[in-house]
């Protein structure tokens, strides 16, 4: 563990529970995208297929469990929930799952370390979760106006990754043969999707302005 | 046997 990974880890967890805490306090999901909500939930599970079969430590199994709980609790909330259900704006949030999740899917299948089915599905939510910000972009840029709890999750979203580089660049120069290009090469993928964001963001927060994303 | 490490990562 290094202090790049810890960081891009407690980034990731805070990012989780300020939009779960957004839900569960004021009781509404507006700004935020249930497909891409979803697809978390998806990254997740196809990520921690080896949660029950080993075990790493204390901490990767508390994270894995705290991020498979809040994925799923905050997809209930927005599907399930009697009050924050009526919040979700599906009208706006009309990304297709399966343009994202199907060449994702096939890229896994082409693109591998080794062609295990655990090794594919750890593949492919590589390749998802690199792409499942797409539908929560899609629909900031539709709705315009972003509230700062939404801003904020987004914003943390793709720090945690960022911090991720350079916990691989870290780890790469500091352990013999440790070359996973599959993870750097999406990892940096999925930070760059976010590039534009951060720009709006940070411009925002300079002229300390309400954000605002170009149509 | 390299592939093991970065299971360690969440």
């Amino acid at each position: 563990m290094n202090i790049f990974r810890l960081a891009g880890d407690m980034t990731h967890l805070v990012s989780v529970l300020v939009l779960l805490l957004k839900i569960h306090t004021i009781k509404s999901c507006a700004g935020i995208s249930l497909k891409t909500q979803e697809l978390y939930a998806l990254v997740f599970t196809t990520r921690y297929l080896d949660l029950f079969t080993d075990y790493i430590s204390l901490y990767n199994t508390v994270m894995k469990l705290i991020f498979l709980g809040s994925s799923f609790s905050i997809v209930w909330y927005i599907r399930r929930h009697k009050i924050v259900r009526r919040s979700y704006d599906k009208d706006q949030d009309t990304f297709r799952h399966y343009f994202i999740v199907l060449p994702c899917l096939v890229l896994a299948l082409l693109i591998h370390h080794k062609f295990t089915f655990k090794e594919v599905m750890w593949t492919f939510s590589l390749y998802l979760e690199a792409v499942a910000i797409l539908p929560q972009l899609v629909l900031l840029q539709r709705t315009r106006n972003i509230d700062n709890l939404t801003g904020q999750y987004v914003f943390l979203l793709g720090a945690y990754r960022a911090l991720y580089i350079l916990n691989w660049i870290y780890r790469h120069y500091t352990e013999p043969h440790y070359v996973h290009w599959i993870t750097w090469i999406a990892g940096i993928v999925q930070t760059l999707l976010y590039a534009d964001f951060f720009y709006y963001y940070f411009q925002s927060w300079k002229n300390n302005v309400k954000l605002q994303l170009p149509a | 046997q390299f592939h093991e490490d970065v299971k360690d990562e969440l």
